[in-house]
């Protein structure tokens, strides 16, 4: 379950506050999977006590915006903690899925990947298995077909150190790269964050989603989580 | 097994100090519904008396949503957003697929809370933790009495890291974040959060 509060004392109107909460979760809160089950609990609340002498922001308000900003980058930044102690987890994996047609499929595709078990458990295993992952786009239940061109797909997992080269293409314009370097791949498998990067190419539109892989030691915490 | 690198996660995330928003402080006890005896009741009051405060939240969509859910959506809708003054959150049962008794046991925490405070429709409930059991509510009623009565609330950075430590469940550390942000106008203020979650994690809320 994911509980959270988030508390400020900024004087923030009520409608406001509430655009401003629905506006970060659905690029926080709601873009991260541990397991891919959603509970019957789930909760962000968000406090405003206006403490600080300024005046009350609203929708109107020239502030509005950079607050939302801010929040937004804030929930995301406590999001990320959970996907970090997700359970028996040893990696941090951020999908980007970018130049999708509708904002709505990018993400779509990037929850689909990141709930993928086979993926979470190549990524635990540093098995560089890319075929999981376009496997897990192309059965997302997209909203528009035309958001996913096998032919100019892109896929890659980049590096999140400072070690070169920072990208390893699998896929390149819908061609499967059969030869990778597989030196590399495991390099960047081994790193405790990573991302993996999907270039759809066929808009402008892009998501971002955090997951994690999946270990041995998410069953054994599971199997008796009652007792 | 060669991906298992051992990272000390705490270390890693947990802050050691902070500065947090005005006019908030928290209060946390151990009720004993958590069979290990930890932390697993906490309470955030708003204590700032200079203008109403306002409050927004999200929830879950799942089709069974539990009773503190229901309960605070309630509450929230009732009071249009505005005046709410108290969260009140539990862990190590999630009073979730409890029917009647669950709706009940979620409003007498909210009642006990609100008269603490003094004030009508003023909190919020969460839990978390098992589904598909009853809260032992005498504990929990003892425990909210306890951080009342005791005078247990601050506002200093251990009271609110053990409130992020009171909601935690599997997870392995307190999720904690707190920044300080400066508007155009040189206006400062303080974002505080709290989060737990670490197994059933994939939220769509709204």
């Amino acid at each position: 379950t994911l509980l959270g509060f988030i508390v400020t004392d900024l004087p923030i109107e009520s409608k406001a506050l509430q655009k401003m909460l629905t506006f970060a979760t659905t690029r926080s809160f709601n873009c991260i999977s541990v397991d891919g089950d959603m509970s019957t609990n789930d909760t962000i609340c968000m406090l405003a006590n206006g403490a600080i002498d300024t005046k009350e922001i609203n929708e109107d308000s020239k502030d509005f915006e950079q607050v939302k900003l801010q929040v937004t980058e804030f929930a995301q930044r406590l999001a990320q903690l959970v996907v970090r102690d997700g359970e028996g987890s040893t990696k941090f994996v951020t999908v980007n899925v970018k130049n999708a047609l509708h904002f709505e499929d990018a993400k779509i595709i990037a929850e689909s990947i990141s709930n993928s078990m086979l993926v979470k458990t190549a990524l635990y295993g540093q098995d560089a298995n890319w075929g999981r992952i376009l496997c897990a786009i192309g059965y997302a239940k997209l909203n528009d077909l035309k958001s996913l061109d096998v032919n100019k797909i892109n896929v890659s997992f980049i590096a999140t150190d400072n070690s070169e080269p920072r990208e390893l293409k699998l896929v390149a314009n819908g061609v499967p790269q059969l030869e990778i370097d597989e030196t590399r791949a495991s390099e960047i498998l081994a790193l405790n964050d990573l991302e993996v990067s999907v270039d759809l190419g066929t808009g402008d539109q892009a998501a971002q989603f955090w997951t994690c892989d999946l270990s041995h030691e998410y069953v054994t915490i599971n199997g008796d989580y009652r007792s | 097994q060669r991906s298992k690198q051992l990272i000390d996660k705490y270390a890693l995330y947990v802050p050691k100090t902070g500065s947090f928003p005005k006019g908030f402080e928290v209060g946390y006890t151990a009720s004993g519904v958590k069979k290990n005896g930890s932390l697993d009741l906490g309470v955030i009051l708003n204590t700032n008396k200079s203008r109403p405060s306002t409050a927004a939240a999200v929830f879950t969509t799942n089709k069974f949503k539990a009773a503190p859910v229901l309960t605070s959506k309630k509450v929230l809708e009732t009071a249009r957003g505005k005046n709410i003054n108290a969260i009140v959150v539990n862990s190590g049962c999630a009073n979730s697929v409890t029917g009647d008794l669950g709706m009940k046991d979620a409003q007498v925490m909210i009642d006990l809370v609100n008269d603490k405070i003094g004030q009508k429709n003023s909190t919020l409930v969460m839990s978390t933790g098992v589904i598909g059991q009853r809260l032992q509510m005498d504990k929990i009623s003892t425990g909210i009495n306890k951080i009342f009565g005791e005078e247990k609330f601050g506002s200093d950075f251990n009271s609110w890291l053990n409130v992020a430590k009171s909601i935690c469940t599997t997870d392995t550390f307190p999720k904690l974040v707190t920044s300080r942000f400066k508007l155009p106008s040189g206006t400062e203020y303080t974002l505080t959060g709290m989060a737990k979650g670490a197994g059933m994690i994939c939220p769509n809320m709204a």
